[in-house]
């Protein structure tokens, strides 16, 4: 379970710096 | 599972949506009295990633000309946060109570609340893509209707000259959604739409060529047929892009899929 959630949120926090380059970088 | 419907979107959640399931399946096993280990910091990092996406979505939504992003994105963003706040919560309270329940679900609900919000964000984001490509068909469509003012050859090289961009710019757009679409049906049915239009457009140019030579010529014969002939090859151009309109708003994405 450790290793589970803390890989978890790892992702997730990746996820939501991804999508904020993601928004940054679109066409406007 | 809920489908993604670009691989874009696919490639940003899936891995999480799958982690979550499996995580979903340890919790509901953990009655077994396993202690949740300390989740602060891990979860203080995705609060500060949260803040950072908040950040740059309002400042996106704020500066947008598209109406429907800015409501949407706010109200998606909000959901992240909020989710964000929860887990927050849960890691709290799980750090002086590493056996609760409660703290459990809350956790969970976080993760899920994340990923349902990112899920809204992302989607929002993509449909104002499509909003574009679909704003660039309907330039294409009105121009097309101009075919009928065409009575000269001078008027002919000015109508290609001014219709080839849009058109150019229209087929690479669609060509680069379907591209990035995961329902194969989608993918085909615009790149269907989008080759006929590409063979249509020689066609096009040549009835418009012909009608000109037609009204230009002493008895002016077969006129209406050439008028008429023309007319056909614009609604079929029209028709087509109409569809690929139709097309690109389809979406095989259920938010009720969280839940």
């Amino acid at each position: 379970i450790r290793v589970g959630w803390e890989q978890l949120l790892t992702a997730i926090q990746r996820n939501i710096s991804e999508i904020s380059n993601q928004i940054l970088t679109r066409d406007s | 599972m809920p489908v993604f419907h670009t691989k874009l979107i696919e490639s940003i959640l899936d891995p999480v949506a799958q982690q979550i399931s499996q995580l979903v399946i340890l919790h509901e096993q953990a009655e077994d009295g396993a202690a949740m280990p300390d989740l602060t910091q891990p979860v203080s990092a995705v609060a500060k990633a949260v803040g950072n996406l908040v950040q740059v979505g309002r400042q996106t939504s704020a500066t947008s000309t598209d109406k429907v992003l800015q409501e949407e994105m706010p109200v998606a963003l909000d959901r992240v946060e909020n989710a964000s706040i929860s887990l927050i919560q849960a890691a709290k309270t799980l750090r002086q109570e590493p056996l609760s329940r409660s703290a459990r679900d809350i956790l969970i609900n976080g993760a899920r609340g994340i990923l349902g919000g990112t899920s809204a964000l992302l989607l929002s984001l993509d449909q104002a893509e499509v909003r574009k490509i679909i704003r660039i068909c309907k330039g294409v469509q009105e121009y097309l209707a101009v075919a009928e003012v065409v009575e000269g050859m001078e008027d002919l090289i000015v109508y290609v000259k001014n219709l080839t961009p849009g058109m150019t710019q229209m087929v690479k757009m669609v060509d680069g959604r379907q591209a990035e679409l995961t329902h194969q049906v989608h993918r085909n049915m615009l790149i269907a739409s989008k080759d006929k239009i590409k063979n249509l457009l020689p066609v096009l140019i040549s009835s418009i060529k012909i009608f000109v030579t037609t009204i230009q010529s002493p008895g002016k014969r077969g006129l209406d047929e050439a008028a008429s002939n023309r007319l056909y090859v614009v609604s079929q151009m029209y028709l087509e892009i109409e569809e690929i309109i139709r097309v690109l708003q389809l979406t095989t994405y259920d938010e009720d899929d969280w839940n």
